[in-house]
């Protein structure tokens, strides 16, 4: 499928621009409202004294994200994406050509909240962190198989709220290890910046930050 | 594009059939796990005494909505789409074809877990029923206004948990009138069966029901 082969490329350019910066990129992906933008928050929050942090926020039509995260002391790109529904290399190549490249050293790319599309769309990042809400039930890991897969870290979220949910976060840790043994775990509770210095050493981002 | 307009003629050929055997049907939207299957749960349990109810249930690869469905005594056709985003009239058309119509009176169709996609693909259903969740945080309406714009009935549910996640319902539907004065907004928490007789108001299914 064209669209795909031509995304594919622009991504590997993009690899190779962030690689040129010794930029480590991570592309933030999850579903409406699951604790992307809160995730990016944080992480810039913890880490923002020892890196120079670059965030991409992509939203349909609204800055809202954008806004959030450039009090966290990020350098921040929005970009919408009208009624796309996943983030491609095309707009990120376009973003990353207005941020400060030669000074950053880490990369957040918030993409649209969706578990389906953005999975398709790799965007030339290093990593893939999917971010879930136990709020959404038991079944999405399941039931949403393709992102989990090319997923590197998956931050389970609003692990606080599980008990009113009835949702058991180790269930879906299972269901995310069976459809990709390879990924790296995580619960947390965002809104109570718990679990992201889990996050953050399930990313690899401790070397050096003495974090 | 062709498409969306292959999708229109489509649309139209299954609302003209649905026409023809005097089905109401109602296309459930909503985001991952906001509720959607929950709230076919809960309608069929109340109207199933009165009305002979039909459920295409769209996912991606599992039946676990369907199978949920058919236990409240309601003809359920699963349909899988695989990567698609979005349930599709074509998809529909076909599911329709397995269902007894000339029984039927009344049909819901459950729309993959996205807020983006479905709002360009409409089915040939009468009437847009949105499922959101106050757990997505306070800014999923004004973040996706294309799917609210189409809606006819909008549901604010897991309202119960309004407070732990310090999101006002009021400030929700606010935010559904501004882009759809039209819609009617009914606040729900379907895990305690709370909002569904204003949902059956609202889809106008009252009529000669008695409920
Ligand atoms: N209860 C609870 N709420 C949380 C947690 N993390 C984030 N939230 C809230 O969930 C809502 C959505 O969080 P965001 O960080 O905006 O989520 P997002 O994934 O960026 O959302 P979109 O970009 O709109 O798709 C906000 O109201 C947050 O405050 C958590 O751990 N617990
Ligand atoms: N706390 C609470 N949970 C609810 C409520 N309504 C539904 N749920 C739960 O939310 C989870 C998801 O509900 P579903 O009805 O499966 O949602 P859905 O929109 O069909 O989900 P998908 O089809 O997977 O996108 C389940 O665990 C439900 O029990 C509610 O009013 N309050
Ligand atoms: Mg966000
Ligand atoms: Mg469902």
């Amino acid at each position: 499928e064209d669209l795909l082969k031509r995304n594919q490329q622009l991504a590997q350019a993009n690899g190779q621009l962030l690689e040129k910066h010794g930029i480590l990129a991570i592309d933030v992906m999850g579903s409406v409202g699951s604790g992307k933008t809160t995730m990016i928050e944080r992480l810039s929050s913890r880490l923002c004294q020892t890196k120079t942090i670059g965030v991409v926020a992509g939203d349909l039509t609204t800055t809202i994200d954008a806004d959030r995260i450039v009090e966290k002391g990020a350098q921040v790109v929005e970009v919408n994406t009208g009624k796309e529904c996943h983030l491609d290399a095309n707009l990120v190549g376009k973003a990353l050509r207005e941020l400060p490249l030669e000074k950053l050293d880490l990369l957040f790319i918030e993409n649209v909240g969706n578990l389906i599309c953005p999975a398709e769309f790799p965007l030339g990042a290093h990593k893939r962190l999917v971010v879930i809400s136990v709020t959404e039930g038991p079944h999405m890991v399941v039931k949403h198989p393709h992102i989990f897969r090319g997923a590197d870290v998956v931050a389970i979220n609003k692990v606080e709220l599980a008990a009113p949910m009835k949702v058991d976060p180790e269930e879906l840790k299972k269901d995310v290890l069976a459809v990709n043994p390879g990924a790296q775990v995580v619960k947390t509770s965002l809104v109570q910046d718990q679990g992201t210095k889990d996050v953050i050493e399930a990313l690899g981002l401790m070397a050096g930050s003495g974090a």
